[in-house]
């Protein structure tokens, strides 16, 4: 329906606009409808200025900076329809450590209302993490859980995945 | 509700049954390419009821059985359990006042399909209803595969529309 | 036939005049998030006469002249050259006995455009026809752009058959 | 012309077959039509088969096994059709240390013969290059070569991107 639309768009950009400053360190974003008139057929635009740049249309942008957009605006989704967890498989892949570290915090942040799961080949993220899974295929196509190290130390993992004592 | 703990065996890769223990806070996947952490998400989208193929990387949902490799036969059966905290309740109906439950799906290379709610053979529908007002579900904003951010990158201003009507 | 050296000046974010001298072996360019460097691939493509603003992810050509900053206004001209080493006398016609070809662009905020090759002004299609027959051009698969792996990954296999067309 | 895509193909074919094992370090992969009766109309299917994995289609390969067929399709093409120069922009990006190795190593032999200009944000990329080019914003929006590290040194870059004594 048009009035649900028009509700969950200005909650949702309304957390953007919060969100995607403090995920890039600075400047604005915010969503605009391409039609204000026609609600059921409407396009939605995606209008950021990173810190110290100018006003643009994505298109122009870098691929880390259009990532963090895109980032900024998943969770402000998740934020207006939360869930109990979120997981995340390598969305930090076109950052650079200043991005990444930023990602990195605002997850953190999250996580004290939401259970995180994320997938990640960059070292940054792992460092926040409190419990670390090691997959490996040791046996090719085999996968298997090899150490799961919580805060403060690692504990080898045996068959099946059970922590070994 | 937290996911206390994931169970996978002849799920894709997984041809071992695997456990993954969590805990308190944020936790980290790792490994090398292709060694089995986006099968883990699609382990979890599966456990909770995914019936879209594709939207598990396969074509049939026969894909998602353990296949075999150079040095091992194929297994005849996929299955996922997920144990959840339902400490605050959330996880409604007949379950409301268990403080965990667990949810396992079987596929047998037959087409056989099993879903159980602690212990108990149940329908499909009653793993759905279970999440019904939870915020649990494989579609939205709580599960962001592999290229995903890629997609909404890229996607044309109408295309982004469904991202809010997905939402309200 | 190497590039010997890029300038780039009010193009996309080179605001100021910035040189890029190449030597031997494999060069890197490295940075962080949004600093430029898929904007060098770009002058590239726009230096060898790329015509479509869509592949240098612009909407009209006059998005590659430099737009201004918070703190800086808009330039009025874009310039890009690019010198050729022409050993092998690759580069024919009349530049064929020249050790090293140089060839510029320029877009001016009014619309106007030059090209000029050795520092005379040509036509566009003289600068294409000079790199006939070398495999220099921007298409094909010398460069590779950002996401371009992932469109690859991606595409059907109907889609997959213009990657052989374009090269056959 | 049939002709042609046909020879297109099977040369194109027969490199990617010697390419994608040297590339992921065993297995093997090639290029099927999807229909041998209409050169007009094919498609080409990517089969490949991981070391020691089974031969499958590339759908359920994981994001890195994916990129890395992609990636000696691209190589393959390009020694079918080769230009004196070769521009790569974060190819890189979804690979894991071992996989990033190899690939550069393939950059390093095939640089013999081709002028390689390489963005990357990894960190094993950089080291396999003889010369760095450090690009940065300090001030916001405008772009500048700020180091230029030659094997064994960096020269500092004066204004206009010229070294400086
Ligand atoms: N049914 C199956 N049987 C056996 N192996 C399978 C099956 N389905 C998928 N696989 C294998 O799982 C591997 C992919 O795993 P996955 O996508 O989890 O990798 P990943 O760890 O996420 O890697 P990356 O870091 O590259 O994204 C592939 O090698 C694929 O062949
Ligand atoms: N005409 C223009 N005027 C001013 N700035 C521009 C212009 N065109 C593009 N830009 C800016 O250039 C930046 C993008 O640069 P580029 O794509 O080269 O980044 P990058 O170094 O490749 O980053 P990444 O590592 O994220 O891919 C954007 O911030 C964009 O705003
Ligand atoms: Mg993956
Ligand atoms: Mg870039």
């Amino acid at each position: 329906t048009r009035e649900r639309f028009r509700e969950t768009f200005d909650a949702i950009n309304e957390r953007f606009q919060v969100l995607y400053p403090r995920l890039v360190g600075g400047g604005r974003g915010f969503l605009r409808l391409t039609d204000e008139n026609d609600l059921l057929e409407t396009g939605i635009d995606l209008i950021v200025q990173p810190p110290g740049k100018r006003l643009q249309n994505m298109t122009l942008m870098s691929g880390g900076e259009k990532a963090m957009a895109a980032i900024a605006l998943i969770f402000a989704i998740f934020l207006v329809k939360p869930s109990p967890f979120c997981l995340l498989d390598e969305v930090d892949a076109p950052l650079d450590e200043a991005n990444a570290v930023r990602f990195n915090e605002m997850v953190r942040e999250m996580s004290g209302h939401t259970q995180f799961l994320v997938i990640t080949h960059n070292k940054s993220t792992m460092e926040v993490a409190d419990t670390l899974y090691g997959v490996t295929m040791e046996e090719p196509g085999v996968s298997r859980l090899v150490s799961v190290r919580l805060e403060g130390g690692t504990a080898p993992v045996g068959p099946g995945g059970s922590e070994v004592d | 509700m937290r996911i206390d703990r994931i169970e996978i065996h002849g799920f894709k890769s997984f041809a071992e049954r695997t456990v993954f223990q969590f805990g308190q806070g944020v936790s980290c996947v790792v490994g090398p390419n292709g060694c089995g952490k986006s099968n883990v998400i699609d382990a979890i989208k599966w456990g909770l009821g995914e019936q879209n193929a594709r939207q598990l990387r396969g074509r049939a949902m026969e894909d998602v059985i353990f296949g075999g490799s150079e040095s091992r036969p194929a297994t005849g059966l996929a299955e996922v359990a997920m144990l959840f905290d339902n400490g605050e309740g959330l996880l409604g109906g007949e379950y409301a006042r268990l403080p965990q439950v667990e949810i396992r799906r079987r596929l047998f290379r037959s087409g056989e399909s099993e879903y159980l709610i602690n212990g108990e053979p149940v329908r499909l529908r009653e793993v759905t209803s279970l999440f019904l007002d939870t915020g649990v579900g494989t579609r939205g904003y709580s599960i962001i595969e592999q290229g995903r951010v890629g997609l909404i990158v890229n996607a044309r201003p109408e295309e982004r529309r469904f991202l809010v009507e997905e939402a309200a």
